[in-house]
């Protein structure tokens, strides 16, 4: 799981806004050390929603994604594919 | 657009409302071309103060009618070019194309080449735009579309406009189009979802969020056919959008299978198709080519072909844009230039342009266009309603890249088909009736589109509500339902606590609520005040059962007395109960049971419920079908 070719984008959706920023930021940061191996390097949240619901983007193996589904606070993870015009 | 909207009953000539220009349209798509004509703001003045968005601003400026523009590359990869990374500006044109069928200033003589001339305009000419570039060439990003909604929903908009979509998830909150519409309802904004070209395949649908409105496509009466004419004098009619006049000089004529670059060890097998690199260009140079293929004759075009005719099993509704002067023609006709080339020692053929004609079919909905059941919810029914969505004429971008590499043509205008192209116009028509009714739930909205709909025949249309939901939008009609069934945030958490996968904890979680589900639940999604009504019969069960509660509200005449009219196939008893509901003011609510049973031989059956008060025709489909 520490081989970064088996990391994926994922986004990881968590409901409706948190009004403070700063405090969903440090949320998600919790969130992602949680699923994350103890000695691994830190991962960081690559984008978050935060002005009409919540969430965040991050780079995850499959094992943390599931792990991540499972949180508080965690509605949702999904890898981050494509969609297409009509 | 130059027809699509004059078809429909939407003539430009239509009193507006003058509170259309605080209304905004939000375009999640592949950015705009913003010099367009359609975008011009003069006459336009600063944005409605409700406008909270931004514009991005790189080698793009926006104005008084492109009021916000942003771009997302969160989710890019290296094979996107860098050319137009950072800017909202379109390089494909399909973000122009819908934008303009929206809320496009009109523009009179648009055409292509001559085709399809008329005024473009969109539905809603005097809203805003505001544009969210998710899409880099065909793909975009989920990261990306979420990041839109999420800006689009803050930035104050009333209508969210999405002619994209992909594989649904079984859960709805672990797609991106119906998280993004679901918080997008919860702020009064109204999501407009094109349902996908899967068609014609059953439960083939790509957006089945069941708190936005899902279109279909199909035709309208004006049709592009393209005349071949032989040597032996025989003429015939393909589809294509044939832009070049040969003046109806004769050319040789070869068919593809007997010209292979045997150089490039290709044989009949392939060059039959006039792919490219398969084709021998001494042989192919200065002819019209027979191809057996229904795709873009690529081959010989670029291997200095006069012409193409391609043989194809499937039509469609899609008209190409040829490179080259050419018809596709129905298999008979391609056997019979096939024997004609065969039979001849110097056969001759030549193509005219293109030209209209009436489609007296029109409307019927596309072959391509997505049908349901919605395999998540089938008690929902999806799509809800069609729109012209075939060979739509509307703005594009002028550095689009060509289909063929050496084709250097630049439109201003294209004419396109798919749910892209009905997706807006449904945008457009919501723009128009939230002008009038500022204050209107999405859900309200939605109800005002799908119950004046103009009702499609099932005899002429394959798989009949499942294939253009409560019918054609007849916007016009739209502004003055008389009834309306809404719906709020509420009545979508109590549907959501009824169907599989979702809990008071992950509910509370998307709401930021205490609901509980126990309290609120709906039994089934037939508890949704919607206003379609779909029963889905287990299967190889032959008999037929189930009942909708449904709430009305008045928005029609104060004091009225509304009857219920309902049609319905032989074997189906079909009963609204009360069948009469009274109303002694504005904004009063009333409830009925409608109830079905009887028996099902078939996989569909349709019906409908009408309230009729002799004014206002409140029209909701009923479909009734086997699992």
């Amino acid at each position: 799981s520490k081989n970064p070719d088996d990391l994926k984008t994922y986004i990881v959706y968590t409901g409706s806004n948190m009004k403070d920023e700063g405090s969903a930021l440090s949320i998600y940061t919790s969130m992602l050390q949680k699923v994350s191996d103890s000695n691994a390097k830190p991962k960081s949240v690559l984008h978050h929603y935060k002005c009409s619901f919540g969430g965040f983007v991050a780079k995850l193996t499959e094992e943390e994604a599931d792990t991540m589904a499972g949180l508080d606070g965690v509605v949702s993870v999904f890898p981050n594919e494509k969609k297409q015009l009509h | 657009t130059t027809r699509s909207w004059d078809f429909i009953g939407f003539p430009q000539q239509l009193e507006r409302a003058t509170t259309e220009s605080d209304v905004i349209i939000g375009v999640l798509d592949s950015g705009i071309w913003p010099e367009s004509d359609s975008f011009n703001d003069k006459g336009f003045g600063p944005p409605p103060s409700k406008w909270k968005g931004t514009c991005q601003a790189s080698n793009f400026t926006c104005n008084n009618k492109i009021i916000g523009a942003r771009y997302y590359t969160a989710g890019i990869d290296d094979s996107v070019s860098e050319e137009y990374l950072k800017s909202p500006r379109d390089s494909s044109g399909h973000g122009t194309h819908t934008a303009s069928t929206a809320a496009g200033n009109p523009i009179s003589r648009a055409s292509l080449f001559g085709l399809g001339q008329g005024t473009a305009r969109g539905g809603a000419p005097s809203a805003r735009i505001a544009v969210y570039k998710v899409c880099w060439g065909e793909s975009c990003f989920l990261a990306d579309i979420l990041a839109a909604f999420d800006d689009a929903i803050a930035d104050g908009l009333d209508i969210i406009s999405v002619s994209l979509g992909g594989f649904s998830d079984q859960n709805y909150f672990r797609d991106v189009i119906s998280i993004g519409s679901f918080h997008a309802m919860r702020n009064g904004i109204l999501t407009a979802l094109s349902a996908g070209n899967g068609g014609p395949q059953l439960s083939s649908l790509a957006n089945i969020s069941p708190w936005a409105i899902t279109v279909a496509a199909s035709t309208i009466d004006r049709k592009f056919v393209t005349k071949v004419k032989l040597g032996d004098k025989t003429t015939c009619e393909g589809t294509s959008l044939n832009t070049f006049d040969l003046k109806g000089i004769l050319y040789p004529i070869i068919y593809g299978g007997d010209a292979p670059n045997t150089k490039r060890g290709k044989d009949e097998s392939e060059s039959r198709f006039c792919g490219k690199g398969t084709l021998d260009k001494k042989l192919v140079k200065g002819k019209i080519v027979l191809c057996d293929s229904g795709t873009e004759p690529r081959g010989a075009f670029l291997d200095g072909a006069v012409g193409a005719l391609m043989q194809t099993q499937d039509l469609g509704d899609l008209s190409p844009f040829p490179s080259l002067p050419a018809s596709f023609l129905d298999l008979q006709d391609g056997a019979y230039v096939y024997n004609y080339i065969k039979s001849t020692r110097t056969p001759t053929a030549t193509i005219f342009k293109s030209h209209e004609i009436n489609d007296t079919l029109a409307p019927m909905v596309a072959s391509f266009s997505s049908r349901g059941p919605d395999l998540v919810t089938p008690e929902i029914l999806k799509p809800d309603i069609t729109a012209p969505g075939v060979s739509i004429l509307a703005s594009w971008s002028p550095i689009s890249p060509p289909e063929v590499e050496g084709d250097n043509r630049k439109l201003q205008f294209n004419i396109v088909s798919g749910t892209s192209m009905s997706c807006p116009h449904v945008s457009g028509a919501a723009a128009y009736v939230k002008s009038f009714h500022p204050t209107w739930s999405p859900a309200a909205i939605r109800s005002a589109l799908m119950t004046t709909a103009k009702q499609l025949s099932p005899r002429t249309n394959r798989d009949a509500e499942f294939a253009y939901g409560a019918g054609q939008i007849d916007p016009s009609k739209a502004v003055n339902p008389g009834l309306i069934y809404d719906a709020n945030e509420i009545d979508y958490v109590r549907f959501l606590c009824g169907q599989k996968g979702y809990t008071t904890r992950t509910l509370r979680l998307i709401t930021g609520d205490k609901s509980s589900c126990s309290e609120t639940t709906y039994g089934t999604a037939r508890d949704l005040n919607y206003p379609s009504f779909a029963l889905s019969v287990p299967p190889s069960n032959t008999n037929v059962s189930g009942s909708f509660k449904r709430t009305v509200t008045n928005v029609g005449l104060s004091s009225s007395t509304y009857k219920a009219i309902i049609t319905a196939p032989q074997g189906l008893k079909i009963q609204a109960n009360p069948n009469v509901l009274s109303f002694n003011y504005l904004g009063q609510k009333q409830t009925f049971v409608l109830t079905v049973e009887g028996t099902i031989e078939t996989y569909l059956l349709s019906a409908s419920l009408v309230w009729d008060d002799g004014k206002f025709q409140v029209r909701s489909p009923i479909a009734v079908f086997n699992a």
